[in-house]
């Protein structure tokens, strides 16, 4: 892996967005890592729809929650993404209303990815950014900086918030991840979570996954 | 060594009360730690499940606590008797080292006592755990304490408040409901949310004390929820449980 890279800085990743009242977090963590993918493949960034997976996939449970396993299914099967402007997010369950015509965006498959942070970081850096899930200990309260805390407070036995991987480097010698949320820009660093690497720190490492597009 | 697949999370198993012996002896003394001076439990009885994955392991447990009344004059504060409590713990064993990650400790109810530990089981909220598995743990772990900063609150809960806790609490507050735009229905509903706060600050205290990396907490636009909405809200607890579709494993080749 080279020593830092950052998906932002290259175009890949679209504004932070805000799942509302909602646990929809699974599904901002796929469309971010599709709309990745399909940046590096198509070479269009475009804005994907979360309230089409919230309505249309059905083996998740909207804002009940869900997990990017199958949402990447439910893709496959739909036949593909609508971008943001044609499917917006209403931040709560409604029937589906999914249209093959606006399809934008199509997946072939998907990957889990591996456990070991250093082969993360060289997956991303050549692939784009990577759906993860976390244990959301201490975000309720997270302001900046690069949060590390203690083992047994931030567990990886309970995962509980998908985000995306969009980089990796080093402040002041201190290993991080940049995590893009979904929290909306009034939380964190303008929406994003800085979280110490090479540590398996609060699970980071254990459901990494990404979409395939040929 | 096992395969990278084999290294996922398995599925709850029974366990025998031999293997949880252990980690129901490491959450007994962990419990006792944040028991007052000269009080002490022993363990009742003890069932639970455990779950693996690579080389560690997760032990759900349901456990009955005797907790002995106090018997040092010297040290006891009040005339306790003995009582029974009902407690699940959630403990983990990786690296050859045990950690209490949840615990939840109800006294008994006289009805249901011999009904059984699960339906017994007292549960007086997240919040409530949350707050006991943190003061623990920090009292655990002194020198993590970040000492560049000062605090706004004791660090422990024995320390008396500062006198002018409550200004600064108010203070700070009133700076959430104009940085967040938040307002409330009545007077009673403010009050509750305010106290709210006060807990959630001195819980991101906790926190930031707790902290190895360069993280600062405080307050955010969830200041005034309670852990427990604010799992139910914005958290996804599906993701837990890891049973969703399994995907190919991409094999990674080093490429100098």
């Amino acid at each position: 892996a080279p020593p830092e890279w950052d998906w932002r800085k290259k175009g890949a990743v679209t504004k932070v967005k805000n799942q509302g009242m909602c646990g929809s977090c699974w599904a901002f963590s796929v469309t971010g890592n599709v709309e990745g993918q399909w940046f590096l493949k198509r070479g269009d960034l475009l804005s994907l729809s979360e309230q089409e997976l919230v309505d249309c996939d059905t083996v998740d449970k909207a804002c009940m929650g869900g997990l990017p396993s199958n949402a990447y299914s439910a893709i496959e099967t739909l036949g593909g993404l609508e971008t943001e402007d044609d499917y917006s997010y209403s931040g709560h369950l409604q029937t589906c209303s999914f249209s093959a015509q606006k399809v934008k965006v199509y997946i072939n498959d998907s990957v889990e990815l591996s456990h070991n942070e250093q082969e993360l970081a060289a997956w991303l850096a050549k692939n784009g950014p990577i759906s993860i899930a976390i244990n959301a200990f201490g975000m309720q309260f997270y302001r900046h900086g690069i949060s590390h805390p203690l083992r047994p407070l931030c567990s990886r036995w309970f995962i509980d918030h998908a985000v995306l991987l969009v980089g990796y480097g080093n402040r002041s010698d201190v290993p991080f991840w940049a995590i893009k949320n979904s929290w909306g820009t009034d939380w964190g660093e303008e929406g994003y979570y800085y979280l110490h690497r090479g540590s398996g720190a609060c699970g980071v490492n254990v459901m990494a996954s990404s979409a395939v597009v040929n | 060594a096992p395969s990278r697949r084999d290294a996922g999370a398995q599925a709850w198993e029974p366990a025998s009360p031999e293997l949880l012996r252990r980690p129901a002896r490491f959450a007994l003394d962990t419990y006792n730690r944040g028991l007052a001076a000269g009080a002490r439990a022993v363990l009742g009885t003890v069932s639970g499940r455990v779950r693996r994955a690579g080389r560690g392991s997760l032990y759900s447990l349901k456990v009955t606590l005797e907790e002995l009344p106090c018997t040092d004059p010297m040290v006891c504060q009040l005339p306790v008797t003995k009582k029974t409590l009902l407690c699940s713990f959630e403990v983990s064993y990786e690296l050859g080292k045990h950690a209490l990650l949840k615990q939840d400790c109800g006294p008994v109810d006289t009805k249901m006592k011999g009904a059984g530990i699960a339906q017994g089981c007292g549960d007086p909220g997240s919040d409530f755990i949350q707050g006991l598995a943190l003061t623990s743990l920090f009292q655990s772990y002194p020198d993590d304490k970040n000492e560049t900063s000062s605090p706004l609150l004791p660090l422990s809960d024995r320390d008396p408040l500062p006198q002018d806790f409550y200004v600064r609490m108010a203070s700070l507050f009133k700076y959430f409901i104009t940085t967040y735009n938040r307002t409330y229905e009545t007077e009673e509903e403010a009050q509750w949310r305010m106290s709210i706060f006060i807990n959630n600050m001195i819980k991101a205290q906790k926190i930031q004390a707790l902290d190895r990396g360069t993280a600062q907490y405080g307050v955010t636009k969830f200041s005034d929820l309670t852990e427990e909405e604010f799992r139910t809200i914005y958290l996804n607890p599906l993701l837990k449980e890891e049973l969703g579709k399994k995907m190919r494993l991409v094999k990674f080749v080093g490429d100098p």
